[in-house]
């Protein structure tokens, strides 16, 4: 095979042959190489606060409110609990299209003043009609998403509104 | 949900989702 | 013997095909693997940074206004963009303004035929969307779905005509019985090479990229041996370092903004054969390669486009 790496296309050797045009008093400018440091992007699980859990939920609901979303009374077994139901425009119009996201925010103790809140696709329900999409409810009446009923599924929706209310949470905070 | 520090007013959030028998982390990169 | 070789050739294609149409390209994906889409709202200049910070030359994009997918991202945006500012050197601030929604006006600016939407079903056959691409030119493709409950359209993921190649050479045994040197099988010989040389303006060698829908410019020396080769990829440096604004910069210095970790421009001659192209697309990110004669003299350029279009319609 003579298959091959042209060695005058490697940035060093391009590099040394532009600067010897230099020396030979041509005008060529300076350009620096891209710096191939790649900030590794780093993730956390949800989003992280330090403020009281109370003073937290109070800024989740309040944003929650701002965003025009609903949300289930909470119950005493799951104070920390939002069950939210958030209309979600946008995408085709059509009756058929359910366009009521269920979304479940979840706050978590992950040290004393460390706490931490994550959202959860919860589902979708068609506007108006109050019933569920999938026929599966446990006692309390929330839906419970079959996981290994949904085959395909697109994210960013709920993407979408979860970046508006850390959008929301950001601005108000 | 998976998310960044916001940098440089962009905020990237990111759910890992089973797609048949495969698993897609779908990131969205947003402005904030 | 040649005879020999050239049906050992023929049957390796038809084996391969099969091989194309029987797989899906969900076949084609990791068990796990990420896909990163752009809010349509993003600045221009923020997707640059987010495709450099995560290595990725291109992204579907997402336009949460209809909450639907809005085509992909790829180097030609950014390339309309330089043509655009080219056009319109008043327009600086606009430039730096601009969002991904954006991006369509600018191609009416400048009279650029928007490149062609296609996509895939996950679970249809690779065959299938390697024939699509090769139809449309696009060197990749969406892999759309529906999602069940809402109907919206899910983007699965997108596949490059690298990824599909990498793929075959990864299960296909008889791409190893592809023995016919290139001279023979007419891949990507009768090509009007368009060629600069180290002094030209980047401008003009980003025209020829717009202009012909290539994708590399060779760079040649004055007795037409190849040096170098300007990338659609380059542009994308070139604006991150703002140096879009000083057009009359020569390719050659351009070129000094590539990151040190280029692997370099992949030659062959016409004596090679696509199996070791294939063993190569194997081992390494191969985008295409230039075919010079013994003296390095340029002859033509093989792209993954040739390659994958003779393994579905050659011989």
């Amino acid at each position: 095979s003579t298959i091959a790496i042209l060695p005058s296309s490697l940035p060093q050797i391009h590099r040394a042959y532009m600067m010897s045009k230099i020396q030979q008093n041509q005008a060529v400018q300076k350009v620096n190489p891209i710096s191939t440091k790649k900030s590794k992007t780093r993730w956390h699980f949800g989003i992280r606060s330090r403020s009281y859990p109370l003073d937290v939920m109070g800024e989740i609901y309040r944003a929650l409110k701002n965003l025009g979303a609903e949300w289930v009374k909470p119950s005493e077994e799951e104070l920390w609990t939002i069950r939210v139901r958030w209309k979600y425009g946008g995408g085709v119009k059509s009756d058929v299209e359910p366009d009521l996201m269920r979304m479940v925010i979840q706050l978590f103790q992950l040290e004393p003043n460390n706490y931490l809140v994550d959202f959860k696709f919860d589902g979708w329900e068609s506007n108006g009609k109050g019933k569920s999409d999938d026929n599966t409810k446990d006692d309390n009446g929330q839906h419970d998403v079959e996981e290994d009923e949904i085959s395909s599924f697109s994210a960013y929706p709920f993407l979408h509104l979860s970046t508006q209310l850390i959008l929301e949470l950001a601005v108000n905070s | 949900l998976a998310t960044t520090s916001i940098k440089h007013n962009t905020l990237a959030v990111a759910s890992v989702v089973r797609y048949q028998r495969k698993y897609a982390t779908q990131i969205l990169y947003a402005p904030l | 013997t040649t005879e020999q070789i050239a049906k050992d050739q023929k049957i390796a294609l038809r084996a391969i095909r099969l091989f194309l149409k029987s797989k899906t390209s969900y076949d084609v994906l990791p068990v796990s693997y990420r896909l990163i889409v752009l809010d349509t709202s993003l600045l221009v200049k923020k997707s640059l940074n987010i495709l450099l910070q995560n290595s990725i030359v291109s992204a579907p994009l997402w336009n949460n206004k209809t909450s639907r997918f809005a085509g992909l991202l790829t180097s030609s945006d950014f390339i309309n963009v330089i043509q655009y500012y080219f056009q319109f050197p008043d327009k600086f601030d606009l430039v730096e303004k601009l969002t991904l929604d954006g991006l369509r006006d600018v191609e009416k600016a400048i009279s650029v035929e928007p490149i062609e939407t296609i996509s895939s079903h996950p679970f249809k056959s690779l065959y299938e969307a390697c024939v699509k691409m090769i139809d449309s030119k696009a060197r990749r493709i969406p892999l759309i779905d529906e999602d069940e409950k809402t109907n919206r359209e899910i983007v699965v993921s997108v596949l490059t005509q690298y990824r599909i190649l990498k793929f075959v050479a990864l299960n296909c045994r008889e791409t190893r019985m592809l023995l016919r040197p290139l001279k023979d099988i007419n891949i990507g010989t009768e090509k009007q090479m368009l060629r600069a040389t180290m002094e030209t303006p980047v401008i003009d060698v980003i025209h020829v990229l717009s202009q012909n829908s290539v994708s590399s410019v060779p760079i040649v020396d004055e007795n037409d041996k190849l040096i170098n080769v300007y990338e659609a990829y380059d542009v994308l440096t070139l604006i991150k370092g703002g140096l879009y604004t000083d057009l009359s910069l020569s390719v050659g210095e351009a070129l000094m903004r590539r990151s040190e970790d280029f692997e370099g421009v992949y030659t062959c001659t016409l004596n090679d054969r696509l199996s070791t192209i294939m063993e190569t697309i194997r081992k390494s990110r191969l985008h295409r390669l230039f075919i010079v004669d013994e003296n390095g003299k340029l002859i033509s350029v093989i792209t993954l486009s040739d390659i994958l279009k003779y393994i579905l319609f050659g011989d």
